[in-house]
């Protein structure tokens, strides 16, 4: 899969914010993204798996570092008419990017990616995919040494 | 945000699957690609949120239709190798996106979406993102009321 691979992208602008247990329920999406948009909060990545039992899943996105504040006070604000449990933020992240033309299944591209890291140490703490790439988010003091393996494992370092 | 919005895409050759509380350590990620990748499962979506206490979190991942049983057979054979506790699949879901250019944030883009599902007491299973895409999963029962929807509310609708 590593000819399909074009380049390594990456955002250090990029704060990562968690509302844990939000109501699974319709609706409760567009409530919490309604005063976001109001407020022009930059919203990059929007992260949401499926709920366990219990009617409730954890909802993840990614604000740039200028935002951080209002969005944190905007939720802190609003936590029982959004109805999450936690809010858990980390602002020490950096969203690496594999970015792939016609990749026909993302699991070969997703493998090199994963194992690189891993082989490294670094966890993967968010996954997120497009049709052209699978991007991650992973401890920010990590990015170089990820960046440097990517480029290895893809065999995209410079000749 | 209408004006950024360029079309909305669906795809119905989605099976989900979610494998509950992988470890959230390095290597965890690359042990199950590993054997998808060497099985040619074609993998499209790959979803991951943060691990809340207890050192797991759940992936889920959708495969084409033709490969779903070949992926169930795969995981369940490795279960207690790639440390998942439960395998969740659903084939009833179907993928559903929203293409914008130029968006540079998602938050109102993601809200428009987010409304016109709920309005229709679509609820929203999974949501991930990418530069150009906001793409949810939602059962596949509602894919025509969803399109319907997400053409009006974009402003999509033939004049
Ligand atoms: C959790 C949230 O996405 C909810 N399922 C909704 O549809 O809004
Ligand atoms: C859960 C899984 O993504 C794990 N954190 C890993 O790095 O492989």
């Amino acid at each position: 899969e590593q000819e399909v691979v074009s380049g390594i992208a990456y955002s250090r602008d990029e704060a990562k914010i968690t509302l844990t247990r939000v109501p699974d329920r319709p609706g409760a999406a567009a409530g919490i993204f309604g005063p976001l948009a109001d407020e022009h909060i930059n919203v990059d990545m929007i992260v949401q798996n499926v709920s366990a039992e219990g009617g409730a899943t954890d909802l993840t996105f990614t604000v740039t570092r200028a935002d951080f504040d209002r969005a944190m006070k905007l939720l802190r604000d609003r936590q029982s008419e959004f109805g999450f449990e936690e809010l858990r933020p980390d602002q020490d992240v950096v969203k690496v990017s594999v970015i792939g033309v016609g990749m026909r299944s993302h699991a070969g591209v997703a493998l090199t990616m994963f194992k690189a890291l891993a082989d490294k140490g670094i966890n993967i703490q968010v996954i997120s995919t497009s049709e052209i790439k699978v991007s991650v988010l992973i401890a920010e003091e990590y990015t170089e040494l990820a960046l440097r393996s990517l480029h290895t494992a893809y065999g995209l370092d410079a000749a």
